[in-house]
């Protein structure tokens, strides 16, 4: 169990795994910045698929980032999109946007209100998302191209560890066969 | 095998959902009827099962008394068939590709039309428990994304992306139930009655001050109206049986209060019978001071009315009741006790439309002088008219007696009066 002593369990104790990463200096509030939309809009519900790969994992991320720090160039992430170095223009404006819609004081620099409010507790929802419409008809269209291929036979272009072709190849000899 | 499975079910889920449509113009559930349910292997670790789901019954319904959305948790139906799904992880969660954070940050998501997950690393506490996340705030913040709504910059707004240490007994404001009703539209369906109920109170120095409170009733329904807030009271609407003790619990088709220098009796109507109301004792008479036992058929106290009635209210500017039944007006003497001379009469020839064609002319669902805008009101449907009076006769001497204003929608003037789902009653 987690440790606690009181009835209330309001002392019970976090293992230091068990605790979210501090935002403390440039590099994680760039991460933030990223993550929540603010340096590009997040495309949030392709990632309600459980394969989805178009958001950039929280651990992946972090050794891109220090990728960027120890060979002090741009990086890519998983996604293809390019990483911002700490304090390049995309990172200010990115930096200027959270600290206006936070109602923080519009300084562009990284201070202690800005760490204070990126520490607080929030919703993992981006604050910035691609449009929403937008999203559902790209999907939908995706997908009307997976149901084309079962119905008529054709084979759908492979894509690395994506089960759902897998699915698709599997019915379309199903239906051949038979 | 089991990831495999999952991710089918979602696929088909989602589809399913994008094909019921958009509603309003904008991307929104398309049906009105939404059920939920606590998934099995996601319940929270710091919290019994009931407290959570009672947390999520209220969080739901909170969202349904400011929209036309209702909420019905499915314990039954496969999971697939469930619109929204709730589940409580930490870290690597559910196959989802968003992996939580651990204590500190990020304490839940959702997805538009989805599911929602909470982040158990947090520290999640029951409404009013001093320390903690409240689970209701973030589940109420969650739903509003799964119904569509974005993070609001907004003080005051539950859609705020971080969260604020809950003040006591938060609640949905203005700003955030228009936002939900841009999308779902406002609250419609007609009334059984309103009425306005009177109370006397003596203050601390002895005087006797009157005050009045605002009820819309529909069927076994009723919500208290707060005028000055616009809105209705938090929590409502309650069940007819709770708050007005021998009531019929279907509801009532009319209210009465005979209010004059020598009479204060409250009457309620149902089919062909009325009670009469003690307010001293909160409940209806069985027999009041003169041996008038209740419920009293209608042919026997107001002879000449003919029942079940629509609806009536009392005028005290004539010291007569008028009652309404279809197209007729029956206008009943209080002090001689009998249907007045030339009863019955045409609605529309007693209050007579001010624009052709505007009129309700039958069937009227409420009679409604409201002490707040000291005004009668007479709604029908989702339309309410006007009736001319005093004031706007003084700036308009042509305007007819009792005459009818254009009519306008119930919502326009009386906002957010909103069904829940049975299921969400007490």
């Amino acid at each position: 169990e987690k440790l606690f002593h009181s009835r209330d369990h309001s002392d019970v104790e976090m293992s230091s795994s068990h605790l979210a990463e501090l935002i403390t200096d440039t590099n994680t509030a760039q991460h933030f910045l990223f993550k929540y939309g603010f340096i590009k809009p997040v495309n949030w519900e392709s990632t309600q698929s459980p394969d989805a790969d178009t958001l950039t994992d929280a651990d992946i991320f972090s050794e891109d980032t220090v990728s960027l720090v120890q060979e002090g160039r741009l990086a890519s992430s998983r996604s293809g999109d390019s990483e911002n170095p700490p304090e390049s223009p995309d990172f200010v404006r990115a930096l200027l946007e959270f600290q206006r819609v936070s109602g923080l004081p519009v300084t562009g620099v990284f201070d202690d209100a800005t760490k204070v409010a990126m520490n607080k507790p929030r919703c993992g929802v981006p604050d910035k998302e691609e449009d929403q419409i937008e999203t559902m008809e790209t999907t939908t269209a995706a997908e009307d191209l997976n149901e084309s291929a079962e119905i008529f036979n054709t084979t759908a272009t492979p894509q690395s560890n994506n089960t759902d072709t897998d699915v698709v190849q599997n019915s379309t000899s199903d239906k051949t066969e038979t | 095998e089991k990831q495999h499975h999952l991710q089918t079910l979602m696929r088909k889920t989602r589809r399913r959902k994008r094909s019921t449509g958009a509603l309003w113009g904008h991307a929104a559930f398309s049906k009105s009827v939404l059920t939920w349910r606590l998934i099995g292997e996601g319940y929270s670790s710091q919290l019994s099962v009931d407290e959570q789901r009672y947390i999520f019954r209220l969080a739901f319904r909170m969202w349904s008394e400011v929209s036309p959305l209702q909420f019905v948790e499915d314990l039954h139906s496969p999971l697939d068939e469930i619109d929204i799904r709730l589940g409580f992880g930490t870290g690597r969660h559910f196959g989802c590709s968003q992996r939580f954070d651990g204590a500190g940050r990020e304490f839940a998501h959702a997805w538009f039309l989805g599911d929602i997950h909470f982040d158990d690393d947090e520290h999640f506490t029951a409404p009013n428990t001093g320390n903690g996340i409240s689970l209701l705030k973030v589940a109420v913040h969650e739903i509003g994304h799964v119904l569509g709504l974005p993070h609001i910059y907004r003080s005051g707004s539950i859609m705020q992306p971080s969260y604020r240490p809950q003040d006591d007994g938060f609640e949905l404001d203005w700003l955030d139930r228009k936002a939900i009703q841009n999308l779902y539209g406002g609250c419609e369906g007609r009334f059984s009655t309103v009425f306005d109920w009177i109370r006397k109170e003596r203050t601390a120095y002895g005087e006797v001050v009157v005050r009045f409170n605002t009820y819309f009733m529909r069927n076994s329904w009723y919500w208290l109206y707060e005028n000055r807030s616009n809105r209705t009271r938090y929590g409502d609407p309650v069940s007819v049986q709770v708050g007005w003790h021998g009531l019929p619990s279907s509801g009532v088709d009319a209210y009465v209060h005979v209010w004059s220098h020598t009479t204060d009796e409250v009457y309620f109507f149902k089919g062909t019978q009325y009670w009469r109301y003690d307010s001293e004792n909160d409940q209806v008479f069985s027999e009041d001071a003169d041996g008038q036992r209740y419920p009293r058929l209608i042919s026997e106290g107001f002879p000449g009315v003919p029942s079940p009635i629509d609806t009536a209210y009392y005028d005290r500017r004539d010291a007569h009741i008028y009652f309404f039944r279809g197209s007729m007006v029956y206008r009943f003497s209080v002090q001689a006790n009998k249907l007045a001379a030339k009863s019955p009469q045409k609605m529309t020839e007693l209050f007579p439309a001010l624009t052709l064609g505007d009129h309700p002319t039958s069937n009227l669902d409420a009679a409604y002088f409201s002490y707040t805008h000291n005004t009668l009101f007479l709604l029908k449907g989702t339309s309410y008219w006007r009736v001319v009076g005093r004031r706007e006769r003084k700036m308009k001497r042509s305007l007819p007696y009792n005459s009818l204003l254009p009519s306008r929608e119930v919502q326009q003037q009386w906002f957010d009066i909103c069904d829940v789902h049975a299921s969400a009653l007490k």
